[in-house]
């Protein structure tokens, strides 16, 4: 629909769920994802930040959705 | 937990930075 695979899409919508200041972390997006990789994740979270959906804050760790506000 | 003002404006930066690279995106899409 939006371009994005069902694994980029389930990644990017719980982020964009996150209303914490420092965004999602990759450990909580695994926690979340129990079906999910953490390789999968970590190259959804790629390309969703290459395609400037997502944007990292405090860290290389943590994720904020460009959609979100 | 509190940001500092200075991971407050590293977000924004970073925000800025990715919105430019969705409009780039779209832009060659189309």
């Amino acid at each position: 629909v939006n371009g994005l695979t069902p694994h980029q899409s389930q990644v990017l919508n719980l982020i964009k769920s996150c209303r914490a200041a420092e965004g999602m972390s990759i450990q909580e997006l695994k926690n979340r994802l129990k079906g999910m990789n953490i390789m999968t994740i970590k190259q959804a979270v790629e390309f969703l930040s290459n395609e400037g959906h997502i944007y990292s804050t405090v860290d290389e760790d943590h994720y904020r959705s460009t959609d979100a506000d | 937990s509190a940001l500092t003002e200075e991971q407050k404006r590293k977000i924004e930066e970073n925000r800025l930075k990715a919105l430019a690279r969705r409009a780039e995106r779209i832009a060659t899409q189309q």
